[in-house]
């Protein structure tokens, strides 16, 4: 990093005995909701004795990091993506030379923290570099681009600029001030009609908590959110580099009627803010229901108990009577989950079979828990299949998972399997938003049964383009391979169903019209489609890999991640990032080692919960000087493995 | 607007002008037999100077199927489905076919609307863009109606009226007062009117510069060969039925 005088100045007023940071620049490059994002930090030992310098970047937890590279004293160390055994073979290695050293993330609710530390002479130059690719998600009508900003210190040059380019315009792009009161109106927005940059580069005077303080107030989440124009409800069709990615995110429809069976966990363990908070959120959520709605609460502990045996519709009468049954409910005994989905699902079935469920509406469980099930059925895999038997293909499940005490991945799987999502709500203060907000994303179902079809030769890869419904505020990404045509313009068809209505959707994409326009742009994301494609095609390829029936099927997955993610350079819960000096005499490492809570996502559905990844842990076989460091205590979900341990990797 | 009525039995094409002021509703097609109602809501050209005329176009073509309570507003900017209950809008900006019970709707991106009622009456909207920034045009529909239509003994309407083709003879024809257009005399529903050979445009097949469909002309609005007034043909909603004489 290159400073002004003034620049300078700052780094020689903030010199101290130990490490100054000179720069700290993250940039983020958005094109057509595929997202790169830099992070860059120039780091100098000015202490007088040896040291450790650590460089930590949350991440969110749905990006895959692409490349990490640093270059310590003038020596470069660059990233490639390798298979994971490679690592776990280096990783062995260095374990038996006593050098082995972990990078880990701590959980919050939608980060992870990349981590890394050196053990540098004084006087040592670094300068730490990390890469990572994400696909925005839409969420209640917006995209929001979240970067954890930490410098840790005041830091001369601090900068961070985010680059929008959507080709069909930009509706509305805003920067809440979510970094605290300090920074407000600091980001500095400029926008086109497909077009937009933010800058927030405060000066150092600006990043001090006080007047004199020497300690950056810099800590917190920059957030923007914008959301793109839409000609039509027939969605967007981005063709670039040889790859396609289709967006389906419809507007001015009428949401569809919904048949609701809450399912609530009121075991023991749910005693105190947990269930505070479910209260707290359940009456606003059955506040939303209407009279085209119908409902009914099942409250289960050992026992399992219906507040209403049928479904009733969503008057003011019979929502006001569930609010106050909810309200009385006094937590305590076991868990009998199984038990509770069943009875759930009798309700829907007598319901349907007695010609009360109108056919074009949606009928979902939403179950809610916080534990593992400890009466009844309580191996998860019985209940997997206990449901899947039961549940009728227009029904859905979602499931909403409390805290750590419940197997997540459990909940995301039977969720997955019966065309449902699920979501972990973090215990804090704003348990009861995080339930509310995922009810949102789901309580305005708008369409059903979605296919997005390209003609016979056009098309090759194609991501899943079959959804069992579409939300309002959110939106449907169907990517894969162009192939070689005489045609100059690629046709999608989509098909779809609404309240009383049945749709046939058509767009098309001129073949090259988008990579001319990426080429008139400074700051646009080029091969966003080529990635975007991968991504897509990894995260359903890991989801699939979850629900994988047979060690068979599970291997053939493994080896399609495997392919694609080297060559697509992300490090995924299968790869590794080796990280090597220029000659290949030094070498780091990256790993995603195994987290037996591994849970995946569906890249297009739209509506996905955050895909739990493990601690990327780094190791070094070579150099003496640089020492890795221990790294820090491992949090409730990461317990340190035991020393003896029977392990079966990778399948 | 002006219409153009074929006439298939007397192998003729009759048209007139009609000029209400922008904000009425024409009603076009009226047909309680079969519980179809296509209004027309008018729209204004832009006004130069206050003492010019301004045109009318149809800005906003609704078809309402009364039956399954089903309104399809096609305007220049969007195209609504509604029943009531519900609210569906699409864009001109897609090609695309939507199915709700009886009625069909099929959106020809940036081009047209086809909606068809029953597998018996469908109408055609054509979309005319003009350059925004045009000092005195806007934006503007066209309605073609097949008469193959399957309408009731009860249609009626400026053009449901044309479903029950009347007896017409032209005859006394003569040079007019513009040497380049041809007059005679017409004799339909028990009127003598003085029609003017004449030409208006079809825009289905190039919606630039149209095809020319010769016809005769009315003159006063139709006066004569519509039955009444047009001002008889102005309804308050974009769903109301003509009333029963």
């Amino acid at each position: 990093a290159i400073l002004t005088s003034e620049e300078q100045e700052d780094f020689e007023a903030i010199r101290g005995d130990d490490i100054t940071v000179k720069s700290y620049k993250v940039e983020s490059r958005i094109t057509s909701r595929f997202c790169h994002t830099t992070v860059k930090s120039s780091v100098v030992n000015s202490g007088p004795n040896a040291q450790s310098i650590g460089f930590n970047v949350q991440i969110p937890k749905r990006a895959f990091i692409t490349n990490f590279t640093m270059n310590v004293n003038g020596i470069m160390f660059v990233g490639s993506v390798k298979e994971k055994t490679v690592a776990r073979n280096l990783y062995a290695q260095a374990r038996a030379r006593g050098k082995a050293a972990g990078l880990v993330r701590a959980n919050s609710q939608d980060m992870e923290t990349f981590k890394t530390e050196v053990h540098v002479p004084p006087g040592s130059k670094i300068e730490f570099e990390l890469h990572y690719q994400e696909m925005m998600q839409r969420k209640l009508g917006f995209y929001e681009h979240s970067l954890y900003l930490q410098p840790g210190r005041l830091v001369p040059q601090f900068q961070v600029d985010v680059y929008i380019y959507e080709p069909n315009g930009i509706a509305s792009v805003e920067t809440p001030n979510t970094l605290g009161e300090h920074f407000s109106g600091m980001a500095k927005l400029t926008s086109s009609k497909d077009k937009a940059h933010v800058v927030f580069k405060p000066s150092l005077q600006q990043q001090r908590k006080c007047e004199n303080c020497t300690t950056s107030a810099i800590d917190g989440i920059f957030t923007v959110r914008y959301d793109v124009l839409r000609d039509s409800n027939a969605g967007e069709l981005h063709v670039s580099d040889g790859h396609f990615v289709h967006f389906f995110a419809p507007a001015n429809l009428s949401p569809l009627p919904k048949n609701i069976v809450f399912v609530i966990d009121v075991s023991g363990s749910m005693w105190g803010v947990k269930m505070k908070q479910t209260v707290e959120a359940m009456q606003t959520i059955l506040d939303d229901l209407t009279l085209d709605d119908y409902f009914s609460i099942v409250d289960f502990n050992h026992n399992v108990r219906c507040w209403s045996e049928e479904l009733v519709p969503g008057s003011t009468i019979q929502v006001a009577e569930a609010k106050k049954y909810i309200q009385n409910i006094k937590p305590n005994g076991g868990t009998n989950i199984n038990e509770a989905l069943m009875r759930a699902v009798q309700m829907l079935v007598k319901a349907s079979n007695q010609g009360m469920i109108d056919p074009r509406s949606v009928s979902m469980i939403m179950l809610v828990s916080d534990g593992d099930p400890t009466v009844g059925e309580i191996k998860l895999s019985a209940i997997q299949k206990n449901v899947k038997k039961v549940m009728r293909e227009e029904f859905s499940l979602f499931s909403l998972g409390i805290g750590f005490d419940v197997d997540y991945d459990f909940l995301e799987r039977i969720a997955m399997e019966n065309r449902g999502v699920a979501q972990r709500i973090y215990t804090s203060h704003d348990a009861s938003d995080q339930i509310r907000r995922f009810y949102s994303q789901v309580s305005s179902p708008l369409l059903r049964k979605i296919t997005v079809q390209f003609p016979e030769d056009s098309v090759s890869d194609v991501t899943q383009n079959h959804f069992d419904k579409y939300f309002s505020g959110s939106e449907l990404v169907v990517a894969g391979k162009v192939l070689p045509s005489e045609s100059t313009t690629l046709n999608s068809f989509t098909t779809a169903f609404a309240d009383r209505l049945d749709l046939s959707l058509q767009t098309e994409a001129d073949y090259l019209e988008l990579d001319a326009a990426l080429a008139q742009q400074q700051h646009a994301f080029t091969g966003f489609a080529r990635q975007m494609w991968a991504y897509i095609t990894v995260n359903q390829l890991l989801a699939e890999r979850s629900l994988a029936p047979t060690a068979g099927k599970k291997r053939k997955i493994t080896q399609r991640i495997l392919t694609l993610a080297v060559e697509h350079q992300f490090v995924t819960p299968l790869t590794a990032l080796l990280v090597e000096s220029e000659e290949a005499k030094e070498r780091l490492l990256a790993d995603s080692p195994r987290d037996p809570k591994q849970g995946c996502c569906a890249g297009g559905s739209g509506m996905v919960g955050p895909r739990q990844r493990t601690p990327v842990q780094m190791v070094h076989s070579i150099p003496l000087w640089v020492q890795m460091t221990t790294p820090a205590p491992p949090s409730h979900a990461e317990r340190p493995l035991p020393d003896h341990i029977t392990i079966v990797e990778n399948d | 607007p002006h219409f153009i009525i074929h006439l298939p039995k007397n192998n003729m094409d009759v048209c007139f002008n009609i000029d209400s002021e922008p904000g009425h509703i024409l009603n076009l097609v009226s047909d309680p037999g079969a519980g179809v109602v296509v209004n027309g809501q008018l729209v204004g050209s832009k006004r130069v100077e206050e003492k010019e005329k301004v045109n009318t176009y149809f800005g906003t073509i609704s078809v309402f199927y009364q039956p399954d309570g089903i309104r399809v507003s096609v305007t220049t900017d969007r195209i609504d489905l509604t029943d009531g209950r519900n609210n569906h809008s699409f864009t001109w900006g897609a090609t695309a076919d939507i199915t709700q019970d009886r009625v069909k709707v099929s959106i020809v991106k940036d081009s047209k609307v086809m909606v068809t009622v029953d597998d018996k009456i469908t109408v055609m909207v054509l979309l005319h863009r003009v350059w925004k920034k045009h000092p005195t045009h806007v934006d503007f529909l066209g309605l073609y109606i097949p008469n193959n239509n399957q309408y009731s003994s009860q249609a009626h309407g400026l053009i449901g009226q044309f479903g029950q083709e009347p007896e017409v003879r032209v005859f006394n024809l003569h040079q007019g007062a513009d040497p380049l257009k041809k007059e005679a005399t017409m004799e339909v529903k028990g009127n003598k009117l003085v029609v003017t050979r004449g030409w208006q445009k079809d825009y289905r097949r190039d919606k630039k510069r149209g095809s020319d469909v010769f016809c005769w002309f009315i003159h006063n609005s139709g006066k004569g060969f519509i039955d009444g007034h047009y001002a008889n043909y102005i309804v308050p909603r974009l769903d109301s039925f003509l009333p029963l004489p």
